[in-house]
């Protein structure tokens, strides 16, 4: 019987008009646009939820560390690269009309180890997040490590990709091939596919 | 030809918040 009936999303609240049958309903909630976001911002633990325009205010409003730089080629200079402890380098580029989230982490286990973990994150649906490419370079007397994917949508989890290793990931001794004077610079490229 | 040169952004790091450094 319920299959027979067409249901509301449960975000008709904030604006989705679609109905369908139960059995449907949940892959539809997963995706849906209109479903409110967490803040993507890594390592902050911040609690705020919102619509996905409402996500780069919020961002721009309530961390304002995060720098945005516009253009599809940019050049994310993570500094202090050597500090001890875990830490994240986040900022934001503005290209093709969206915002994608650039993040670096790095991560220490109990024995000192060191990961380094770079993705790039579009603000926006993971359909949206389709017709894109990123790159991701490291570049440093003629030694050059490349990563490129199709960016996360902002349904997916860094923390889970990172997991996964479905990322640039390196160690302290790539770190030592490529950084210059406590920095590294990390050449981001975003292009339509 | 002719080479884009792109802008760059110093980035400074964020302390990691303490519960989740330990996750490797």
């Amino acid at each position: 019987v319920a299959n027979s009936v067409l249901f509301p999303c449960t975000y008709a609240f904030s604006g989705c008009h679609i109905t369908l049958p139960y059995n449907e309903k949940v892959d539809h909630e997963k995706v849906c646009k209109f479903r409110p976001y967490p803040c993507p911002c890594p390592g902050t633990l911040c609690k705020w939820l919102g619509s996905l325009e409402a996500v780069v205010r919020h961002l721009t409003n309530e961390h304002d560390h995060v720098i945005t730089l516009k253009g599809e080629y940019i050049i994310f200079l993570a500094t202090n690269i050597n500090l001890i402890g875990g830490f994240d380098w986040v900022m934001m580029q503005f290209c093709y009309g969206f915002h994608f989230m650039l993040v670096l982490q790095k991560q220490e286990n109990r024995n000192g180890d060191q990961q380094f973990f770079a993705i790039v994150q579009l603000i926006g649906t993971r359909q949206e997040a389709e017709g894109f490419v990123y790159r991701l370079e490291l570049r440093r007397h003629r030694r050059r490590l490349t990563w490129e994917a199709t960016p996360l949508s902002i349904h997916e989890n860094i923390a889970t990709a990172i997991k996964n290793r479905d990322c640039l990931n390196f160690d302290t001794g790539t770190v030592q091939l490529f950084e210059e004077n406590g920095d590294l610079s990390i050449i981001v490229s975003i292009n339509m596919c | 030809r002719t080479y884009r040169v792109p802008k760059e952004v110093r980035v400074e790091p964020q302390k990691f918040a303490e519960e989740l450094i330990h996750r490797l």
